[in-house]
């Protein structure tokens, strides 16, 4: 473990808690993409299969549980809750995230560790999180004004795989066997599919404005 | 193995 990946995780954990706070604090979703929801929920359950077989730490354990669970309770809140269900924008949220899935699955068929079961989803898990955050961007540039919640929960959520980076740098030049090629690259897409977010967050916050994205 | 330290992250 180290300082990079721990702030990463962390970061990722703040911005599932900022969502959280946001449904259950304004018991609304909207500008929250429920295909991105969904999208996530699955990464989780694809990527933590050995997650009652391999056990590699306390830490470990408890962070996959909290990401399984944290993400499948907010896909169930906004698809079952009544009232929160009421705000979802699904007129806006109308990305066709099933091209994601397949085609993340394809590509993992294709590239992978080894061909087995559970590398291959391993692959999936990696390469739909890079693209699960897109149904998302779409609805905050159709609807325009960004509640703060909103920014910040995807703000997090861009920066956690930002410090992910730095530590496979880190891992790269610290340990003799180490390479996630799949990971690293897989990596540097989602960290730059949110670019043009960060742009636009840093000008709001830099002129002290509301976040718009352009349409 | 190496598979084994590749899988130590979340």
């Amino acid at each position: 473990m180290n300082i990079f990946r721990f702030a990463g995780d962390m970061m990722h954990l703040t911005s599932i808690l900022v969502l959280l706070l946001k449904i259950y604090a304004t018991k609304s979703c909207s500008g929250i993409s429920l295909k991105t929801q969904e999208l996530y929920a699955l990464v989780f359950l694809a990527r933590y299969l050995d997650l009652f077989t391999d056990f590699i730490s306390v830490y470990n354990t408890i962070m996959k549980l909290v990401f399984i669970v944290s993400s499948t309770a907010i896909v169930w809140c906004m698809k079952r809750d009544r009232v929160v269900r009421r705000s979802y924008d699904k007129q806006l949220d109308t990305f066709r995230h099933y091209f994601l899935l397949a085609a993340s699955f394809a590509l993992a068929l294709l590239v992978n560790e080894k061909f087995t079961f559970q590398e291959i989803f391993w692959a999936f898990s990696i390469y739909l999180e890079a693209v699960a955050i897109l149904p998302q961007l779409v609805l905050l540039q159709r609807s325009g004004n960004v509640d703060n919640l909103t920014g910040q929960y995807v703000f997090f959520l861009g920066a956690y795989r930002a410090f992910y980076i730095l530590n496979w740098i880190y891992r790269y030049f610290t340990e003799t066997h180490f390479s996630r090629w799949i990971a690293c690259i897989s990596g540097l897409v989602q960290t730059a599919l949110y670019a043009d977010f960060f742009y636009y967050y840093y000008i709001s916050w830099k002129n002290n404005t509301k976040l718009k994205l352009p349409a | 193995g190496l598979s084994s330290s590749l899988k130590d992250e979340l």
